[in-house]
């Protein structure tokens, strides 16, 4: 199919909250997401993956950077509940998005997007996709830098108001 | 703001390559997904997180299942290349989506679909987000039963084709 990247956006306020050793029974992401609910945080994306013969989740999501500290008083309290192994609150991140058109697969812009970043020595530390976007966490002083060089991969100019330092 | 779920999707031709112990440097993802990409393997979603104090990540993608052979080969000879710890396929998955309008903070629709997926006992594997998706990743034989779940919990009439068993 035909792909187009239409935009690329910097997200800059935000804190990731990551949970390793997450026990990967069914059940435990409902209680862990009905708490934030609870308290009303709000949550950007949320990123799974399962380890260890399937036994264990990491489960990050990112949250706006004036909740982080009231994200961490949650989890704590949940990680004595549900038996999680750690949480880690990371406040210097910011995310990078490619959004595209008829992305049904990714391949070829997950490649120029990711080459791009390794040639601006940009490190990714969380990727997240749907149909229509592929999202990377990176440091927040990377992000500008990063914004450029993903416009710059597929031929886009920056957007005003998105030109970095 | 006003979030509504416009409609939850099952896909079932997939299968899961989670890459355990990647090295979390620059330039890693890039090099994968460059191979990938040479062998016109078409890419679903890709989902990573790191762990270990930032010295590794897990790096998860879903290819269609019938590419779950080359996907491993390349794979297999990636890991010797780059360090990469382990290398996993997975062939019996499913994902299962709600797809949502102004969806820009996810608390309250992820709260209600790992509710209602943990009242169906199915165990959520991965969790990948964008703006208007919530994607989540179910061994297959519980792919209809998640769908029917989701769609009861958003009070949505299943779509014609998609009542499962
Ligand atoms: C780890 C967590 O997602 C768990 N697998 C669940 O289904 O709730
Ligand atoms: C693990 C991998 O994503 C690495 N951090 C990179 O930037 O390429």
């Amino acid at each position: 199919e035909s792909i187009t990247v239409q935009g690329v956006t910097l997200k800059e306020d935000l804190a990731m909250v990551s949970l390793n050793a997450v026990p990967n029974t069914a059940g435990v992401a409902a209680k862990i997401f009905a708490e934030i609910a609870r308290h009303h945080i709000m949550v950007d994306d949320i990123v799974q993956n399962i380890y260890d013969a399937g036994r264990f989740a990491n489960l990050s999501f990112s949250v706006n950077a004036g909740e982080a500290a009231e994200a961490r008083t949650v989890c704590e309290r949940l990680m004595a509940e549900l038996g999680i192994g750690g949480v880690e609150i990371d406040e210097g991140v910011s995310k990078v998005s490619a959004i595209g058109v008829g992305m049904r697969t990714h391949t070829g812009i997950a490649s120029t997007m990711f080459e791009a970043l390794a040639r601006a020595e940009v490190n990714i530390e969380n990727i997240s996709t749907s149909e229509i976007v592929i999202s990377c966490i990176v440091r927040r002083e990377d992000g500008p830098r990063a914004l450029r060089a993903i416009h710059g991969a597929f031929g886009l100019d920056l957007a005003p108001g998105r030109a970095g330092p």
